[in-house]
């Protein structure tokens, strides 16, 4: 396997970058978050506020968990509870110009990660397929 | 990068076998599916039959797809419908002894690859995390 593939680039070159990501804000309700869930597909999408900052992750199945009671499903919260009281805050962050292998080291457990610059602005997501494509074309040759 | 870590291997190398893997039935209904997703945290898993065939796969999102009517969410469809009428059917497989380069071309597009045997029956999932895993490993050398 070729390592020039990997070992000299940087987060830039594999970005998605921020106008092709559906996200929602921090003061959305989770009717419209699941509503933007089901309709693009995707099972977790970032969190901004409206100065563009990031804030953390949604997924399908943390709103699920969110409104799961013990007796029935609590459907009248989802027009109730805001994205920020369910969100997961505690998420990795990569640079733009950080190393492509800090980027490696992180999707072995995240679908994807979220990419900000100096100042916490939202740039995009580096995910598992961008790495992943290179990966395969490696190894076919 | 050391290329044998993934050239002279086979899918029964980086297999999660089925008794580790969360799945339905097709005869379930989504309100069964709903919850083991939710529960397991999952976004997708296999759907099997009661002689271990595999079927397809469900989604939190397909689910949530076919409740999601023009009006309002339709949740007493969650009692009614079953795994088999919102599952998708049209899935890649592999077999145990298919080469790992087969698998790595499959998950650039799906995040795991149901994997069975030449009769059919469930053998485990193939997942894009065993493949990163790896490629941390090679890439930090
Ligand atoms: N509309 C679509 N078109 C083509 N392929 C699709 C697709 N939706 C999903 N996939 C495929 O399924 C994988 C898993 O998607 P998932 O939504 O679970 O997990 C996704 C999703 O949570 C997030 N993601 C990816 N692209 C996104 C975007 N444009 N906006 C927001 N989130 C995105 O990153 C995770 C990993 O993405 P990755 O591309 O590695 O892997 C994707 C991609 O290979
Ligand atoms: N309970 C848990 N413990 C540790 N890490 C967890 C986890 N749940 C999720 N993850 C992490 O999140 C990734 C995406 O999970 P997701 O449920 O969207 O997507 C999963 C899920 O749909 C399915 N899957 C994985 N393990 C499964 C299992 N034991 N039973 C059923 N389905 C499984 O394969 C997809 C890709 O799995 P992969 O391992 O590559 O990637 C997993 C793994 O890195």
């Amino acid at each position: 396997l070729d390592s020039k593939e990997f070992l000299d680039k940087t987060i830039a070159q594999f970005l998605i970058p921020s106008d092709k990501v559906a996200h929602v804000q921090v003061g959305n309700h989770l009717d419209h978050a699941l509503l933007v869930l089901t309709k693009t597909g995707y099972s977790a999408i970032p969190v901004l506020d409206t100065s563009y900052k990031l804030h953390g992750l949604i997924s399908i199945t943390m709103i699920m968990d969110a409104i799961l009671g013990l007796e029935r499903i609590e459907f009248e919260r989802l027009e109730t509870m805001k994205v920020e009281e369910v969100m997961n805050k505690d998420i990795p962050r990569l640079l733009l110009d950080d190393h492509v292998m800090k980027g490696i080291e992180l999707i072995v457990n995240h679908p994807f990660v979220c990419v900000e610059n100096e100042n916490g602005y939202f740039e995009g997501i580096f995910t598992r397929r961008e790495i992943l494509k290179r990966l395969n074309k490696q190894v076919r040759r």
